[in-house]
């Protein structure tokens, strides 16, 4: 993905848009919903709101033109330049142009309106085109979209989360408390140097470390981690997890706890669990996991138990043979039993009791030794 | 003598690939760049910049591959710059 130059972005949550004139190639109707569902895409992955007005000046101004238009970007009939958008900033910096001289449609046969307008509201937000060919903000519109399975690429929900961070709380959820809970007798201190983990996983661009009742949510862009109620995000989940793991691809993350699992997709709980962990295909002699991360990149998921490890492969959805394996075998200078673990920055990080271990999967090796609260701004 | 068609195509692609290049890779507007200097190395730069931002074989040729990309429908913001 990439930003603008400068890094235009709103300094605020709440936006607002207006669509100030119709195709008519559409139903209005069509055109209302095609832009709301648009908005959307990107209100599910950030903090953001968008609420529409019917006059005066809104954020995102929204208009169908052909040629010159009043700006210093003519449209170019039909084909080749389908519209375009501004970055965030007064005036009519965060509006988006759609080329009238294009057939608009609500599927493919025409230029489907939601696609693109999905694209250029990307642009209104602050994204530059990404060169991955399965982005949202690939500069090529691309006819052959599945739009009954559309979905941002990881690539777009990076690109936009590196700009306004996650939800983590859907917006139409009642309001849950996103500020702090302050410490109080009987919580964990984050500066405890004593202080170990239950469970950490990443969670879109963020990291999350469990402890009990609770659990830190740390942003890489602000210094200080919030401390929250598992149950303010994930009222039907248990405390004192014993693992959590994100699958990125699937944008889902898997919590842990006894013999059981549970799914979940930013703070919405998925249907269907909680399921057993000998699904997975752990042997029945396992009683609960310690630990466990997934490997985007090679595309594993590793859970660790006592002094052992087993590998799933996420691609063929099954335990792979050969397992489990010591882990000093495997992972020299971690010691057993790990509380927790994650991967970021290509670094896998064990968390062992108020140690942490910082291994580089390519060496082979512990490159760091640190406490386990590093991460937590002590 | 009349251009004949291949040429005339030929014509046509480059002065395609010269718009979309200063359009979205910033090539600067000169227009006697495509026909003065075809094989210049500031537009075969601009070629697999374009070919690479894409996820095209960078050739820095005009290969049919980059020229069927370049015919498809798109944003009109630039892939680079402001």
């Amino acid at each position: 993905f990439s930003t603008f130059p400068g890094m235009p972005k709103w300094r605020k949550t709440h936006l607002t848009y207006r669509i100030v004139n119709y195709t008519k190639d559409l139903p209005r109707d069509a055109v209302d919903s095609a832009i709301e569902k648009a908005l959307t895409v990107w209100e599910e992955v950030t903090p953001l709101t968008f609420s529409r007005i019917y006059e005066g000046e809104a954020d995102i101004m929204i208009i169908f033109a052909v040629r010159e238009h009043g700006d210093f970007l003519p449209f170019d009939g039909p084909g080749k330049v389908l519209a375009h958008a501004y970055p965030p900033g007064s005036g009519f910096y965060g509006d988006a142009h759609f080329d009238d001289d294009e057939q608009w449609t609500k599927d493919t046969s025409g230029i489907n309106l939601f696609l693109v307008a999905a694209h250029e509201f990307g642009h209104s937000l602050g994204l530059q085109h990404s060169t991955e060919r399965e982005a949202l903000m690939y500069p090529v519109y691309d006819p052959l979209t599945d739009l009954t399975r559309f979905r941002l690429s990881q690539d777009d929900i990076n690109g936009i989360q590196f700009l306004y961070g996650s939800p983590l709380v859907s917006p139409n959820d009642p309001v849950v408390p996103t500020e702090s809970v302050p410490p109080e007798p009987g919580t964990p201190a984050a500066c405890d140097p004593a202080l170990s983990f239950d469970a950490i996983s990443t969670l879109r661009g963020e990291i999350l470390f469990f402890k009990g009742r609770h659990f830190w949510r740390k942003s890489f862009r602000t210094l200080e981690p919030e401390f929250h109620l598992i149950s303010s995000f994930w009222p039907s989940l248990p405390s004192g997890i014993d693992a959590a793991y994100e699958v990125t691809s699937k944008d889902t993350v898997f919590i842990f706890k006894g013999n059981q699992f549970w799914a979940i997709r930013g703070n919405e709980m998925q249907a269907g669990y909680p399921r057993g962990i000998h699904t997975l295909g752990l042997p029945s002699t396992v009683r609960k996991i310690d630990a466990a991360f997934s490997d985007k990149e090679k595309k594993k998921t590793y859970f660790f138990a006592e002094d052992k490890y087993w590998r799933f492969d996420e691609k063929r959805q099954s335990m792979e043979p050969g397992f489990p394996k010591q882990i000093v075998e495997d992972f020299p200078g971690v010691e057993p039993e790990v509380d927790a673990v994650f991967k970021v920055f290509g670094f896998y990080y064990f968390f062992s009791g108020s140690s942490q271990f910082e291994f580089d999967p390519n060496a082979k090796k512990v490159t760091h030794v640190l406490k386990s609260n590093s991460w937590l701004n002590c | 003598y009349p251009l004949d068609r291949a040429a005339r195509d030929k014509e046509d692609s480059m002065e395609l690939v010269q718009q979309y290049l200063e359009n979205y890779y910033n090539l600067a507007k000169d227009t006697k760049q495509f026909v003065r200097r075809k094989d210049s190395s500031p537009v075969v730069k601009k070629i697999q910049e374009m070919q690479k931002f894409l996820g095209l074989e960078v050739t820095g040729k005009l290969d049919s591959d980059t020229l069927e990309v370049i015919r498809k429908p798109r944003c009109g913001i630039p892939d680079v710059g402001s």
